[in-house]
């Protein structure tokens, strides 16, 4: 989850 | 998404667009440096690795898609495009960015969140890309006469990194637990990077002067 969370941007 | 965020991604588009119609249209890349757009190039791949796997939205797979696509033609139209290379002046853009390349890949060897080759291509793309201007800074300098349309490139691109601290700094503020100091770290140095270029673009804007740094 943190990851995907983290990897919002560009 | 805030609108800090939108806006620092609204001018990075901007900022690879003014340079694609510049190359495009009038097929000259005077005064642009390819080891710059090699690095974002670069930066942009180890950075979107997981753009299939990883799916956030439409909009962060089109502007990968628009990123990496535009940042690899415009390293195509200047290295291979027999009428843009021609302006490509080779000889002033001697910056070794190379020695930019290794210390970024050690040091996110180094200092990182979680020690898996995403993460560490990752955390290089994000070293990688706060010293990629440094190529492009180095030969404006010695570019006499900055034409308009790479000054407002450069301006774009420092531009879109100060838009996206305001943005940590509201997620910083909204969001729990949204810590990450690598990214903060490397945004701000890449900023400050720009600082005198901010400086000399806004003097030649005030006096409406032509662009140019002191050597």
């Amino acid at each position: 989850y943190r990851d995907r969370y983290r990897k919002d941007e560009l | 998404m805030n609108i800090f965020r939108l806006a620092g991604d609204m001018t990075h588009l901007f900022s690879v667009l003014v340079l694609l119609l510049k190359i495009h249209t009038i097929k000259s890349c005077a005064g642009v440096s390819l080891k710059t757009q090699e690095l974002y190039a670069l930066v942009f791949a180890a950075r979107y690795l997981d753009i299939f796997t990883n799916y956030i939205s439409l909009y962060n797979t089109v502007m990968k898609l628009i990123f990496l696509g535009s940042s690899f033609s415009i390293v195509w139209y200047m290295r291979y495009h027999k009428i843009v290379r021609r302006s490509y002046d080779k000889d002033q853009d001697t910056f070794r960015h190379y020695f930019l390349i290794l210390p970024c890949l050690l040091l996110a060897l180094l200092i990182n969140e979680k020690f898996t080759f995403k993460e560490v291509m990752w955390t290089f793309s994000l070293y990688l890309e706060a010293v990629a201007i440094l190529p492009q800074l180095v030969l404006l300098q010695r570019t006499r006469n900055i034409d308009n349309l790479t000054g407002q490139y450069v301006f774009l691109l420092g531009a879109y990194r100060a838009l996206y601290i305001l943005n940590w700094v509201y997620r910083y503020f909204t969001e729990p637990h949204f810590v990450h100091w690598i990214t903060w770290v490397s945004g701000l140095v890449q900023t400050l990077l720009y600082a005198d270029f901010f400086y000399y673009y806004f003097q030649s804007w005030k006096n409406n002067q032509k662009l140019h740094l002191p050597a």
